[in-house]
């Protein structure tokens, strides 16, 4: 399946990294 | 990351444009044509921190220039340095080994590829800046080719970003 990556979804794979970079602090590394 | 060394610079270029198009501001901003004078761009940096760009700063930025391509150019590297002084002074980061954009392609040639690097930059300072959440929501909300693109795009920014 073209949508899925490492067992998770397209969907879930813009979820997490969205997510993450809310929780990112300003200057650390991704 | 190999997937960012396949970045497609002019479809970047489109979906950043669908991007800027979410901050509303009042001049058109729905084809190339329409950023390459910057004062789209100067709108939409002042709406991602109003205290950096200012009333003054975007003062420096002409507005109506028309067909006129040195003005635009002029504007350009008004905005490029902008962004570039932003991201050291309050993001406190800087940006290695990104290929800057050529504004003179930009203003001159109206060029998607360098308008798309440009547009890039503005997104970093978005998905950075103090009210990052409500930009990154929005970014959720919009359509999932789109939100690969942004993400691929990010990816590239924050690979090349040093405190």
């Amino acid at each position: 399946d073209p949508n899925m990556k490492g067992g998770q979804t397209s969907e879930g794979v813009l979820a997490n990294f969205f997510n993450s970079l809310l929780t990112k602090k300003a200057g650390s590394p991704g | 990351m190999a997937a960012l060394e396949t970045v497609d610079r002019v479809e970047l270029c489109e979906s950043l444009l669908t991007w800027i198009q979410t901050f509303g501001v009042e001049e058109p901003c729905k084809t190339v044509e329409d950023l390459t004078s910057g004062a789209v761009m100067a709108q939409v940096l002042q709406k991602i921190d109003v205290v950096y760009f200012n009333d003054s700063w975007i003062s420096r930025i002409k507005p109506d220039v028309g067909d006129n391509w040195r003005l635009k150019i002029s504007n350009l590297k008004k905005i490029l340095k902008g962004i570039l002084d932003y991201n050291h002074e309050v993001l406190g980061q800087q940006i290695n080994d990104f290929t800057l954009p050529d504004v003179t392609l930009i203003g001159e040639h109206s060029d998607a590829a360098e308008l798309g690097r440009m547009l890039q930059l503005i997104l970093g300072c978005a998905v950075n800046c103090e009210q990052k959440q409500e930009y990154i929501q929005t970014i959720m909300m919009m359509e999932e080719s789109v939100q690969h693109v942004v993400m691929t795009a990010i990816q590239e920014l924050m690979s090349k970003e040093s405190p």
